[in-house]
């Protein structure tokens, strides 16, 4: 199963929370 | 005194609070020290923890960095697929800098670790000795190293890949140029009597580069002898760049 960085696509791509 | 170019100067308002870096990465550690015995992480497993810990911090400072934040998603993973080690040991070397101690190692949670700790850990320990070892002669040899120099070439390790391999060419020179004109500027104007400074501090990150592979190798490696905690940031970027 190939990596596909799922992590860093959601650390990228989530909403900050203040 | 001559002016620090406005790049560099977003770039240090940009900066993390280390106090808060550090405090987090602690109480992380520490929970996992609270785990059960059989739970319990390895010295090498809390240093992979710690290494996994801090990036997120460089996650988080790459997506609120000047440009950075201008790309897409797919463009922004690859940048830090390229360049995640290389981060990684460079924050680790300016730290020895700032410590200046050949015999120890000041960790990111503020604590310090001496050589003969690090050599004593069970084998293989050579290659760890041999990484640790070079990254505090690395640090040792770039006694001059200001805090603009610093903030300015993490920002071109960031943007250290190709651009022809991501998608917004344009911005991605855009970036390249803008930080290296300020760092030679930066340079030329602030140690005037340090002969060619911007391209020492060029060549010596290329160093940082190797030193970075090598780690990477040495890190893949002990992954597949099952020595490295799974299921985190490290482990992933670790695989990204190997199929």
């Amino acid at each position: 199963k190939k990596n596909n960085n799922a992590l860093l696509r959601y650390l990228l791509d989530k909403d900050d929370t203040k | 005194p001559p002016d620090i170019p406005e790049v560099i100067l977003k770039l240090l308002q940009l900066e993390p609070d280390e106090a808060q870096v550090k405090a987090r990465i602690l109480a992380c550690l520490q929970q996992e020290q609270g785990k059960g015995r059989h739970e319990k992480l390895s010295t090498f497993g809390l240093m992979c923890k710690m290494a996994d810990q801090t990036l997120f911090s460089i996650v988080e400072w790459a997506r609120s960095c000047i440009f950075f934040k201008e790309l897409e998603v797919g463009d922004q993973m690859k940048l830090l697929q390229n360049c995640w080690s290389e981060l990684l040991v460079f924050d680790h070397i300016y730290r020895q800098l700032q410590h200046g101690k050949e015999h120890s190692v000041l960790l990111v949670t503020g604590q310090e670790v001496d050589m003969s700790t690090i050599a004593a850990q069970p084998a293989p320990s050579s290659n760890t000795l041999c990484c640790v070892r070079r990254s505090v002669v690395l640090a040792l040899t770039r006694s001059r190293l200001d805090r603009h120099e610093f903030v300015c070439l993490k920002f071109l390790i960031l943007f250290s890949l190709d651009v022809k391999y991501l998608e917004n060419h344009t911005l991605a020179k855009d970036a390249q140029e803008k930080a290296n004109a300020a760092l030679l500027e930066y340079t030329v104007c602030h140690y005037p009597h340090s002969t060619d400074k911007f391209r020492q501090l060029l060549l010596w990150l290329a160093e940082v580069r190797a030193l970075s592979m090598q780690a990477e190798e040495y890190l893949y490696h002990k992954h597949l002898s099952g020595e490295v905690p799974c299921n985190n940031l490290l482990i992933e970027m670790l695989h990204a760049k190997r199929t």
